[in-house]
């Protein structure tokens, strides 16, 4: 669907809530290691495609476990939050925005701000 | 600023790389020049140039717009969640969610809680058709979520560094004198 402005758009388009595929996040806010919840689960299929939970499972637990916890953590360093570890209102705010589809972390190594750090090697062995 | 594993970067044979669109989306002359503005972003700070082409199968970058399971392993998930996708060089593609309210001229006037900016999300994509990776800085074009409604276009330092690393500076430009760093556009409603 394109259109030059929102005016454009035919209001049947335009769904007037911000329901989006992971909406459901919501419900976790508060979240902290040691709980069991209900949706737990689909947020660790989130973070592993993401790059934060390495090893892939089609059956992740609704337990909030060290292996989550060590993942949201990373989450909050890359996105600038507390890394508080729980899933605090800013971090689960950050989560349900829409953004890009390629993962933050590749191959578990590299983060967010890794480049400087990449380049400054490069550099010192081109010098 | 970061990179693919492995820095995977267009050679240095590859300065004048050329992009096409899926014949299946119809798109708009429009939604093209939406684009071909977004490709300016990036070869303003590089020797890179980036020409239209019209045909798709021999297009260094191909872009198409694709709805849930388009054949990548990557689906779209409808509405907000996931936007768009793009792969590292050399491999050239660049994907976007079909479902999603592409707003291609005036974001400003959105308060629509799903209207995306088309520009700001191809100007991200086509950085990591170039090799790079997301960015911890907020500011930065590389950074990974964007909220509706906002637009962010121009590149900010962090952008120009990472990007400068990979192929240098556009040698008609100095790298300090250039066209202004990025801000971040956001309507009233945020």
């Amino acid at each position: 669907h394109f259109f030059p402005n929102v005016s454009s758009i035919p209001p049947s388009l335009l769904p007037n809530t911000t329901a989006g595929a992971w909406d459901s996040f919501h419900k976790l806010s508060g979240c902290h290691s040691g709980q069991t919840v209900p949706g737990i689960s689909k947020l660790k299929t989130y973070l592993h495609y993401f790059g934060y939970i390495g090893n892939a499972s089609k059956n992740y637990t609704d337990d909030f476990d060290d292996g989550l916890e060590s993942a949201v953590k990373n989450y909050q360093l890359n996105f600038n939050l507390n890394t508080t570890g729980e899933l605090d209102e800013p971090t689960v705010n950050q989560i349900l925005k829409p953004r890009c589809g390629v993962a933050d972390i590749i191959n578990g190594s590299s983060t967010m701000n890794s480049g400087k750090a990449a380049s400054m090697v490069g550099h010192t062995v081109a010098h | 600023y970061s990179f693919f594993p492995g820095m995977p970067r267009w050679s240095s044979r590859r300065r004048d790389l050329t992009y096409a669109f899926d014949p299946r989306n119809q798109l708009s002359d429009d939604v093209k020049r939406v684009f071909g503005n977004a490709f300016t972003r990036w070869s303003e700070w590089t020797p890179l140039t980036f020409t239209e082409s019209s045909n798709y199968d021999t297009a260094d970058l191909k872009i198409g717009f694709y709805g849930g399971n388009h054949g990548d392993g990557e689906d779209f998930d409808g509405v907000l969640g996931t936007l768009a996708h793009a792969f590292a060089p050399p491999r050239g593609l660049l994907h976007l969610d079909s479902d999603e309210t592409w707003i291609i001229d005036d974001v400003f006037a959105s308060g629509s809680p799903s209207a995306m900016d088309l520009e700001s999300v191809a100007v991200h994509e086509i950085g990591h058709l170039l090799g790079l990776g997301h960015s911890s800085i907020e500011e930065a074009v590389m950074f990974p979520t964007i909220s509706s409604g906002v637009r962010k276009v121009e590149l900010a330092r962090d952008d120009v560094e990472g990007i400068q690393v990979l192929y240098g500076s556009n040698p008609d430009s100095n790298s300090t004198v250039g066209p202004t760093f990025g801000g971040r556009e956001t309507s009233g409603a945020h």
